[in-house]
């Protein structure tokens, strides 16, 4: 499903420059359940942006569907991510002067269903990230961990088969963590393929395989039995 | 050095009414290391922001160093945020034009300091948080933990004796998190006052007492032997 070939991201600023993924080989097939870990600053949303087609890479090549998207122009780009791609962001990225239910409602826009059944799979995610009561409310009238589920309900509406979440629980109590957790997990078990960030061990622990990146590099990548 | 008398924080959406905080007595000491717990949109950060005066309350009283604040305009209440409080945002809420030296020198730019001893003391803030190499980075040049970690230094940087962080490790891996954490203990231990929103429990075992809220209101209350 996803191959990425020596890809590297390098920011140039004056003399210096930043590797902010250094030369990175990456097989994913269609179907897996992926954390990916590391220290602040390692490279995580990098490789997410990179993979979620929300970036170009320096050099390397991105295979996503037998299709190489590394050198694609904004458009193309644009057109595959809101298709094929479930992306949270780490900082949410919602729009302010839209509520929640517009917010999580813009994936299906452009989708060819009734505007009947767009709100009904709209309210029915938000239902599963426990905010049926917060629908009209504005990303100002909301607290951090009710943005964080409405960026989920987002990534979660038109039914992507691949999902990316950017730490999607670090502003949740660990029990909305775990249910949470248990949605990706049911999302897997219908074979979406599920690539998670995240810094905390026991959200892991719902994966099956664990890629661990330091300095732009990965340092070890492990499957479960 | 801090007393809420029956402080309230009602919003009222068209016909329904939200009691973020509903009826919250509470005192601290000059001193005390307090962690904030409890599920997401339970009331931490809108406690917080009271507390931080920069918010004002529904109903109710605000006693913080002997001045009743609940109802001072918004240039007294600058006035005290700037000189006595460090308040770290779950959403960092940083300046996006500027950069890391810039934003965590803001706390500074007021106080009767040399620009040298105001530059010497921002990157001395920026050294405790691991960040002297990305001091010119702006925050979308910034992972997502850089970000959090500048939030946190600029609320470090005019050694207020009162320091609010609202889940100040969300987005940093757990030996960040706990360098963090380490900051703020001896911090605790030069008799400054901390209150720390977390939902993590292993934050919280570093202070001294645990607030737990649910729906607005406090439910339990623990102080540590
Ligand atoms: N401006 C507003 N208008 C209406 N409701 C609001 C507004 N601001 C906050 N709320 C509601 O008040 C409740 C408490 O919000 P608060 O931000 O204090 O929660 P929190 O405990 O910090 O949650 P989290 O752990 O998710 O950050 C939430 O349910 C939120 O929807
Ligand atoms: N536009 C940019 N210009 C320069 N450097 C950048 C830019 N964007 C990111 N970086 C740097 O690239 C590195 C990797 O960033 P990235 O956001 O991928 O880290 P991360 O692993 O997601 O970290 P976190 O856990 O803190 O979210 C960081 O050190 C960051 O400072
Ligand atoms: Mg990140
Ligand atoms: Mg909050």
């Amino acid at each position: 499903l996803i191959k990425l070939s020596n890809i590297s991201k390098i920011y140039k600023m004056g003399l210096t420059e930043i590797r902010a993924i250094d030369g990175v080989s990456l097989e994913v097939e269609a179907g897996e359940y992926i954390a990916i870990m590391g220290p602040s600053g390692s490279g995580k949303s990098t490789i997410m942006n990179l993979i979620g087609c929300l970036d170009t890479p320096t050099s390397g090549s991105y295979i996503l569907n037998d299709m190489e998207v590394a050198h694609l122009d904004d458009d193309r780009l644009a057109e595959i991510r809101n298709k094929e791609i479930g992306f949270v962001f780490q900082t949410f990225n919602l729009l302010s002067r839209a509520n929640a239910l517009q917010n999580v409602e813009l994936p299906l826009i452009y989708s060819n269903i009734s505007a009947k059944e767009r709100r009904r799979q709209t309210l029915q995610a938000l239902e599963v990230v426990g905010l049926r009561d917060r629908v009209r409310h504005k990303p100002s009238e909301l607290s951090g961990g009710e943005r964080q589920r409405v960026a989920i309900a987002r990534a979660l509406v038109n039914n992507c088969s691949l999902l990316l979440a950017d730490e999607p629980t670090g502003n949740l109590d660990s029990k909305m963590g775990e249910e949470i957790m248990q949605v990706f997990d049911q999302l897997h078990e219908q074979e979406n393929t599920i690539i998670v960030v995240t810094h905390e061990e026991h959200i892991a622990r719902h994966t099956k395989r664990v890629i661990r990146l330091l300095d732009g590099k990965i340092i070890s990548d492990e499957r479960k039995g």
